[in-house]
């Protein structure tokens, strides 16, 4: 049967236009979440921590959707959710509404692993954080400068975003979303 | 959206999804990642990590459909995902699984979807388009 591993990045109207400078650290990020993923599956850990530890280092990474680059809300904060599941026992845990939570996939993890719940979320899953002492960081550790500007964009859209999806302005003429670059927008 | 799934050597599954949701959401919306059998989702056959448009992912169940039919109906982990991403309204899903035989697939019908793969026989794919 073998070891397998996959992740993901976020989907969405990815432009083919994509500038090599908006790519190219994606794609590395990338590169290394598999390295991490797969060195740690030949050493035989096991598929949750695995899930776990890579998704950690995806959140900290700027350049996607999730912790740290997290898209904002329409208040310009940021509500982060995470969800995880471990297949042989079904047990799974997730969290909604974190605003100061860096890893919220290990906050998911300890829902799972020290509660009888599922599924915590905003002031029950920040006071959940506090009491498990998981690292946190002031709510502008998570919002970046491309997220600002894209939420400035999707306003002046008057639109609600998916992962990527490039705003068409109302404003102005109809541009074809491929030349309008990396959205990220969520 | 990121996300991850995995599978040991002993067939033993997970999946962990991760996002800040959508740009200009309201305050207190929940998308498809937290929704156990939406956007995460694992048992014995398979594990399942999606992302795209939650309110689309939630309403097409995504994650526990895919884990379905491969239960009762003994469809492929590639046969399953396929159905599910096809039905799914376009420009609004992608997924990555794993199956406990091993199977990888990375599936999407949206323009693109950042992804990376490998598995013990030593294939490999980092990919952003298709």
């Amino acid at each position: 049967m073998g070891w397998a591993i996959a992740l993901h990045g976020g989907a969405g109207d990815i432009p083919l236009s994509l500038p090599p400078e908006r790519r190219l650290p994606r794609e590395e990020t990338l590169r290394r979440c598999l390295r991490i993923g797969v060195a740690a599956l030949k050493a035989n850990r096991p598929p949750l921590d695995v899930v776990e530890l890579v998704v950690r280092e995806l959140e900290n990474c700027p350049h996607f959707n999730a912790g740290r680059g997290s898209v904002l809300t329409t208040n310009a904060t940021v509500e982060m959710e995470a969800c995880i599941m471990d297949g042989n026992t079904k047990r799974c845990g997730a969290v909604s509404g974190l605003s100061t939570v860096v890893n919220a996939i290990s906050l998911a993890r300890l829902v799972m692993e020290k509660t009888p719940h599922i599924y915590l979320a905003f002031d029950g899953a920040e006071s959940f954080a506090r009491e498990q002492g998981v690292e946190t960081r002031d709510a502008s550790h998570f919002i970046t400068p491309e997220n600002i500007e894209r939420l400035t964009q999707a306003k002046a859209a008057n639109k609600v975003q998916i992962d990527y999806t490039q705003p068409v302005l109302e404003k102005t003429p109809q541009v074809s979303s491929s030349n309008i670059g990396d959205s990220q927008i969520g | 959206t990121v996300g991850c799934v995995a599978v040991d050597g002993n067939g033993n599954l997970a999946a962990a999804t991760s996002t800040g949701g959508l740009v200009n959401k309201m305050i207190g919306r929940i998308g498809d990642t937290p929704i156990v059998g939406a956007g995460t989702y694992a048992n014995y056959l398979c594990a399942i990590s999606a992302t795209g448009k939650g309110e689309a992912i939630i309403r097409a169940t995504v994650g526990r459909d895919v884990a379905a039919l491969m239960e009762y109906k003994g469809l492929s982990l590639k046969d399953a995902a396929d159905c599910v991403v096809e039905n799914s309204p376009k420009g609004t899903t992608g997924l990555v699984a794993v199956s406990v035989t091993g199977e990888v697939v990375m599936a999407f019908n949206t323009s693109g979807m950042f992804r990376a793969c490998a598995k013990e026989d030593g294939t490999s794919e980092i990919a952003i388009w298709d």
